[in-house]
């Protein structure tokens, strides 16, 4: 499972 | 990244361009709140550390340059460039905006999503995001001379965030494991903060008339 985490944001 | 998010930044970043084109073109900042400029410069300088380790998209680094630039300038622009500095309304700008930057600190170390410094300083900078308009929305209340340029711009700073709410609800439903409460809450009560300005936004738009907000 792929934890997407929130910093691909700006 | 998902079309909400694209605008969102989009906005974010005409927010930032409109208010460098009315710095640079009418040498002004009259109505421009220097504490929630500083405050922002805070927020990316804080949030973007990780600018150069750690790469995710062209676009991403581009744009994390862009704000800190703009940021950066635009207090620059604020404090130091002999023409603008004089339409500056030191009098009316005194929101203790140090004041604010504490807490978010204290809650960035007692709630965030992992515990160690990048991360506390990325919660500092989404907490401190979230209130870095007030001083911004006080000055407004109170010089009540609301030009065409400032309030666009805070409109456009309000809707970016409108339209990440949206964005976090889209990879929500699309992407597993998606949870991050700290960001929504932070994001929602950001946009909250917005929320009156925008109804007087709205109204002043919808009757054609000058942005009036009440005392």
């Amino acid at each position: 499972k792929v934890i997407v985490n929130i910093h691909d944001e700006l | 990244m998902n079309i909400f998010r694209l605008a969102g930044d989009m906005t974010h970043l005409f927010s930032v361009l409109v208010l460098l084109l009315k710095i640079h073109t009418i040498k002004s900042c009259a109505g421009i709140s220097l504490k929630t400029q500083e405050l922002y410069a805070i927020v990316f300088a804080t949030r973007y550390l990780d600018i150069f380790t750690n790469y995710i998209s062209l676009y991403n680094t581009i744009m994390k340059l862009i704000f800190l630039g703009s940021s950066f300038s635009i207090v620059w622009y604020m404090r130091r460039h002999k023409i603008v500095r004089r339409s500056y309304d030191k009098d009316q700008d005194t929101f203790r905006h140090y004041f604010l930057m504490l807490p978010c600190l204290i809650l960035a170390l007692i709630i965030n999503e992992k515990f160690t410094f990048r991360e506390v300083m990325w919660t500092f900078s989404l907490y401190l995001e979230a209130v870095a308009i007030l001083p911004q929305l006080v000055l407004l209340q109170r010089t009540r001379n609301i030009d065409n340029l400032t309030g666009q711009y805070v409109f456009l700073l309000g809707a970016y965030r409108a339209f990440y709410i949206l964005n976090w609800i889209y990879r929500y439903f699309t992407e597993e494991h998606f949870v991050h409460w700290i960001t929504w809450i932070s994001g929602l009560v950001q946009t909250l903060l917005y929320a009156d300005f925008f109804y007087y936004y709205f109204q002043s738009w919808k009757n054609n008339v000058k942005l009036e907000l009440p005392a």
